[in-house]
């Protein structure tokens, strides 16, 4: 067993981070969509990443088939492997865009920013 | 980028599971499709020049967007009428007929985009009344403005203007909602046509409507009119299908502009 050190991280072997929110700035310029996209030209989407081991934080939000699969793999890990770390909760966010006529328009795109990481 | 290398190299690998065996193929299939329609800078900007948002587009995407920020839902602003998409659509009539009265003006908006899974829930029209220089060849009192539905000629809304008190130009916003509700009945094909016309006072007698300040001649595409039309999606809309809508016109465009050429070719030949 590896102890804590007074922030309650482990010395010795590298550890990989636990799933969480990490940044992931998206360029709509760099993608070469800002030929149909107005506004915005970039926006901070987020992305999830890291590990979902056992015993999984009641603040990822498992559900009951998480659970039970980061059991088992806890147990087993070449018969099963860790339960997934993705978004659960996403936001809009406003694109004004030209369309395939030349219109201008306005929609609210739905799940375009991660609010929430979890396992699932 | 990084979504596009994710997609591109595990799309082959995935089919090999119980997913459609055709979906890693037509992903990467598409991707290309998307680098190869990109055009050039110079291209995209002669494009994005060519489209001019009104200002009223851009105020509604600086409300909302500032709104999300709060974490208020757009839907909740009245203006929006629970609407999650808004499309402006520009005036393409012209005014003819320069030295004779202008009784009626026609609006023309090509709607063609206007998707029938969509549920509409709101449309008005919006168009920029100039100060009239010439007002004074108007009597003073106070006139009326009707918008009209170009086939059956009902009265979609009304609305009164005093010329001498409002000098100011400014926006006048009719709701045509009433025609949108019978769709099929009132557009010409993709067209939907609208016919504003004005009275003095009590009198049906027309005015004419530069007096008034709706002469079309020397606008600026910001002071054309346009058709906001407010729609509400039931599914989740994605990105992508806004792309694949992008590349199908920019196809035709490209085979139009092939079929021209060849054309220009033919008639130079048989000369």
């Amino acid at each position: 067993t590896a102890q804590n050190n007074r922030h309650g991280k482990r010395h010795g072997k590298k550890s990989k981070s636990r799933c969480s929110k990490k940044a992931l700035h998206v360029n709509f310029k760099e993608l070469g969509w800002d030929d149909w996209i107005i506004a915005p030209l970039d926006y901070e989407a987020y992305h999830c990443e890291g590990v979902c081991d056992f015993p999984l934080r009641s603040h990822l939000e498992p559900t009951n088939h998480a659970i039970i699969q980061t059991l088992m793999n806890s147990m087993d890990p070449n018969s099963t492997p860790p339960s997934c770390c993705v978004p659960t909760k996403l936001s809009p966010i406003s694109i004004l865009y030209i369309d395939s006529g030349n219109n201008v328009v306005y929609k609210q795109y739905e799940d375009m920013v991660v609010e929430q990481c979890g396992c699932r | 980028s990084q979504s596009a290398a994710i997609i591109s190299s595990s799309g082959p690998k995935r089919s090999k599971g119980t997913r459609n065996p055709h979906d890693g193929q037509r992903s990467s299939k598409f991707l290309k499709e998307i680098l190869a329609s990109s055009p050039s800078l110079s291209r995209r900007e002669d494009f994005r020049n060519a489209v001019v948002p009104h200002d009223y587009m851009i105020s509604i995407y600086r409300t909302y967007s500032a709104a999300e920020k709060l974490g208020l839902n757009a839907s909740f602003f009245r203006s929006s009428k629970s609407a999650n998409t808004i499309t402006s659509f520009v005036d393409r009539g012209k005014d003819d007929l320069l030295h004779s009265p202008l009784r009626r003006q026609t609006y023309l908006f090509d709607v063609s985009t206007l998707s029938d899974k969509e549920e509409l829930v709101g449309a008005e029209l919006r168009i920029f009344r100039k100060a009239p220089g010439d007002f004074l060849m108007s009597p003073p009192g106070l006139y009326n403005i009707h918008l009209l539905s170009c086939r059956s000629e009902k009265l979609l809304d009304s609305r009164s203007l005093d010329v001498q008190d409002s000098q100011k130009p400014g926006w006048e916003v009719l709701d045509v909602w009433g025609m949108f509700k019978n769709r099929h009945h009132t557009t010409q094909g993709n067209q939907l046509c609208l016919q504003l016309k004005g009275t003095f006072g009590q009198s049906d007698s027309e005015t004419d409507l530069r007096h008034l300040g709706f002469g079309r001649n020397g606008r600026p595409q910001q002071e054309k009119a346009i058709l906001v039309v407010y729609t509400r999606s039931k599914k989740r809309e994605n990105l992508f299908n806004e792309m694949k809508e992008k590349i199908k016109s920019r196809g035709s465009r490209r085979s139009e502009e092939e079929e021209g050429s060849l054309q220009f070719k033919a008639r130079r030949r048989r000369r």
